[in-house]
């Protein structure tokens, strides 16, 4: 309830996940 | 967590026990809706001076009964040296830090359980509007004519939109979660109601599975 599901790929170099990593 | 002083339910439930109790991550609607109503209560805490603050982690953003959202008194984290005040005590951390940090922490919400070697799929806008309140985006020339939250409105939705490049201030980035609605009017009543829910669906949850206990 109040979820929803979300697809997973592997994380990217250039991608929001490595730039938010770099940030802290 | 906020409780009442009578020991009784809490009325408030930090973005980090929610994350620990669910043991998963938000929802994509839950982090428009958590941005939204954080910038909001923002914006009246810079009406009344208060000192800007950093975000330090989920367990200083608060989600409250009435789904208003508050970035907790002394959220500097106790690793961040005090921010230099000015004149009349006001801070001076940035606004723009402020939603820096602010960003940082509605993704790691998003990603929450994930490993390392994986990435979870944002939908566009909402990867667009983290990318730029993080200030992530990485400059290649193409997207440089600025998000402008001026007041001549929205005539063009979907050509704003495309034009994010820059959030300065709480409400551009109130203004991209309006519009990310199909009626951006209704905004201030959806985005409270998502957090209304929010905090009354864990509060059930914690209910349950004390019981269960």
């Amino acid at each position: 309830k109040g979820k929803s599901l979300y697809k997973i790929k592997p994380r990217h170099d250039s991608g929001i996940k490595a730039k938010i990593s770099m940030k802290t | 967590a906020a409780g009442g002083e009578d020991g009784g339910p809490p009325d408030a439930l930090s973005l980090e026990e929610i994350l620990r109790l669910y043991n998963q991550p938000i929802n994509e609607e839950q982090a428009w809706a958590v941005c939204y109503q954080c910038c909001g209560s923002l914006r009246a805490a810079d009406a009344r001076r208060r000192p800007r603050r950093r975000a330090a982690s989920a367990a200083h953003i608060r989600v409250w009964r009435d789904g208003t959202v508050t970035l907790a008194p002394g959220a500097g984290g106790a690793e961040e040296p005090p921010p230099a005040t000015g004149k009349l005590g006001y801070s001076q951390c940035t606004e723009t830090e402020v939603i820096e940090s602010l960003g940082i922490i509605i993704y790691k919400a998003l990603d929450y359980g994930l490993k390392e070697n994986e990435e979870r799929e944002l939908s566009p806008p909402l990867e667009q509007l983290i990318d730029h309140m993080a200030n992530t985006v990485e400059a290649d020339g193409s997207n440089d004519e600025g998000y402008e939250a001026a007041d001549e409105g929205m005539e063009d939705e979907d050509e704003d939109r495309r034009k994010v490049s820059a959030i300065r201030s709480y409400r551009d980035v109130m203004k991209l979660c309006a519009a990310h609605l199909p009626t951006e009017s209704e905004a201030p009543n959806h985005y409270q109601a998502v957090c209304r829910a929010l905090f009354a669906e864990t509060m059930e949850l914690h209910t349950f599975l004390t019981k269960i206990k």
